[in-house]
């Protein structure tokens, strides 16, 4: 129990946002990059697959970039931020015929960056294996599951594997929760400030198993119930929050049912809830979300 | 097959198809991103920019809008990056600690399933009834609202149509203050720092310095680094705090000046000279 003092003096006022790793244990550098940067000579100099990658050419990450990444940030930030929110993606695409994905290197590739995490940003002076130096959010991207994009409300094989990948992240109270809803939060300040994960995969359109948030048996459905009753806890308790995700919650990626619903507790909410984090689309800007208009589009819609 | 399933038309099939097509791509090289991005402008800048006046007198605060902020990447879709917030945190050194008699959250998540597990399998209604019935009552509401709201008197949404479906919220309580994303306080945003790694500088440099003699490791650890790519401070388009208020008046600003627009553009594809 951290609700005393003696955190506050080390409360830093910064955080960070990192999404979409996507390591790429088949980068070969000096390869094509026209074969995924995994094989064959280069055409030109211009198809050559450099050593930390090539911008806009469409491989997926060196393991170096992701390395690199992480110890640069462990060098130059990590005494400067109190909390990391990891926002997915953190396997390779499936964009190879000759080396598909399978469901093993999934679980394996997941680990392989939560243990990296771990051993970067974990308080390797505390006997708590939950004490970390800096905290870390993750969330649940759509390459990070299998078969790609699908997932379906646990308990399942998928969300037990994925909670011990994230056992250390995830407080242990909340491990039922999670392995329905693929979804938990952390109170990076305990007492005064939290954030979401919240498993945008049971909303997302290029998932094949979510029709709709407005059918008791849709997984979106079941996942808003768990936002509004821990939504509404913590304003009981006084808690702001911040909600983190893959797959930015906005009409072009979620059910209109799905992504309606969502604003309308983004809006109702808006005495605690600070705004929302989100990788997936690699484009770096802001999509302002009208709680009132959302309002009219559930009327819209029937 | 959409001979045989009268119920599927053939612009099913190709929307599905291109649907799937588009996820498939998404791990390929980027295309039509400024196209999506001149989208959002229309859709979602411009929208306010031709009522923020309108806006700013009833809603001072903006607080019908959230924000939603989607992030650069480490793939390399365009160069790396990733962002620093910075947030209030004035009141957290001088506040003392509130003594909170909350239940434990353990009880709270065996009490959450138990309240989930019982909605989920109710069986007195049915689905779909039960569907309709909250949706029906939503639109009854809202009509009534707008109807008031035609007459000049301020609607207020009806208090019990949500209570027959939870994935609704309950209207927010009268008289709460704006929250930190609103107007500032303890935990709200003040500024951000965007960093970005410049892959094509920093493999000309790791290349170079392999030539000069350098091994792997050694030229690896010079070449790379990230750097300030801009804050959220800084020209052309300075934001004083990063407030909902802020970011409307930027997505304002940016639907009416083409100048700050391709400078937002280019921020967007992490400083990589993308186009379509």
């Amino acid at each position: 129990d951290l609700r005393g003092n003696s955190h506050r003096g080390s409360i830093k006022g910064r955080f960070l946002q990192i999404t979409d790793l996507h390591p790429d244990l088949y980068y070969k550098e000096g390869s094509s990059i026209e074969t995924a940067c995994h094989r064959g000579e280069p055409n030109d100099k211009g198809d050559r697959a450099a050593r930390f990658g090539n911008a806009m050419m469409g491989c997926d990450g060196p393991p170096d970039l992701m390395y690199y990444t992480l110890d640069w940030i462990q060098e130059n930030l990590a005494n400067e931020i109190d909390f990391i929110i990891w926002t997915g993606d953190n396997v390779r695409h499936d964009n190879d015929r000759k080396i598909p994905r399978t469901e093993q290197q999934i679980f394996d590739m997941n680990r392989h960056v939560s243990d990296l995490f771990v051993k970067t940003f974990k308080d390797h002076d505390s006997e708590d294996p939950r004490q970390f130096k800096v905290k870390v959010i993750p969330s649940l991207g759509n390459n990070d599951v299998f078969p790609h994009n699908m997932f379906s409300p646990g308990p399942t094989l998928q969300t037990r594997e994925l909670y011990n990948i994230w056992n250390q992240f995830i407080p242990p109270e909340q491990q039922n929760t999670f392995d329905r809803y693929t979804s938990f939060f952390v109170e990076v300040i305990p007492g005064k400030l939290a954030i979401i994960s919240f498993n945008t995969l049971y909303m997302f359109k290029g998932n094949p198993l979510v029709d709709n948030c407005t059918n008791k048996k849709q997984p979106g459905y079941k996942m808003l119930l768990w936002i509004g009753y821990t939504l509404q806890e913590l304003r009981n308790r006084g808690i702001k929050v911040w909600l983190s995700g893959h797959v930015p919650p906005i009409p072009k990626n979620f059910d209109s049912s799905c992504s309606d619903k969502l604003a309308l507790w983004l809006h109702e909410y808006s005495d605690i809830i600070i705004g929302g984090f989100y990788g997936h689309m690699n484009l770096d800007h802001f999509v302002p979300i009208d709680g009132e208009q959302a309002w009219e589009d559930v009327a819209n819609a029937i | 097959a959409t001979s045989e399933f009268s119920e599927f038309s053939e612009q099913d099939f190709l929307a599905d198809a291109i649907a799937a097509r588009q996820i498939r791509a998404q791990g390929a090289k980027p295309v039509n991103k400024v196209n999506y991005m001149n989208n959002v402008r229309d859709s979602y800048y411009s929208e306010i920019s031709k009522k923020i006046k309108k806006l700013s007198k009833s809603d001072p605060f903006f607080e019908r809008f959230s924000m939603v902020h989607v992030s650069t990447s480490i793939i390399p879709t365009f160069n790396p990056g990733f962002r620093v917030w910075e947030y209030n945190i004035t009141d957290l050194q001088t506040q003392e600690a509130a003594v909170h008699q909350n239940q434990p959250w353990d009880l709270f998540f065996q009490n959450l399933d138990d309240e989930i597990d019982q909605i989920l399998n109710d069986s007195e209604v049915d689905e779909d009834e039960d569907d309709s019935r909250s949706l029906f009552e939503a639109l009854d509401s809202l009509l009534k609202k707008n109807k008031k709201n035609k007459k000049g008197k301020k609607g207020k949404k009806s208090k019990d149509w949500w209570k027959t479906d939870k994935t609704f919220p309950k209207i927010k309580p009268d008289g709460l203050p704006p929250g930190p994303a609103y107007e500032n306080q303890l935990f709200s945003p003040l500024r951000f720092v965007q960093y970005y790694a410049d892959l094509k500088q920093i493999n000309k440099d790791y290349l170079k310095l392999l030539k000069d003699g350098k091994s792997k490791e050694e030229a690896a650890s010079i070449a790379f680094k990230y750097q300030v790519e801009y804050t959220s401070d800084a020209e052309p388009y300075p934001m004083e705090n990063v407030l909902v208020k802020d970011y409307i008046k930027l997505a304002s600003d940016l639907s009416e000046n083409d100048k700050l627009w391709e400078v937002f553009l280019e921020r967007a594809f992490c400083s990589s000279g993308y186009k379509d």
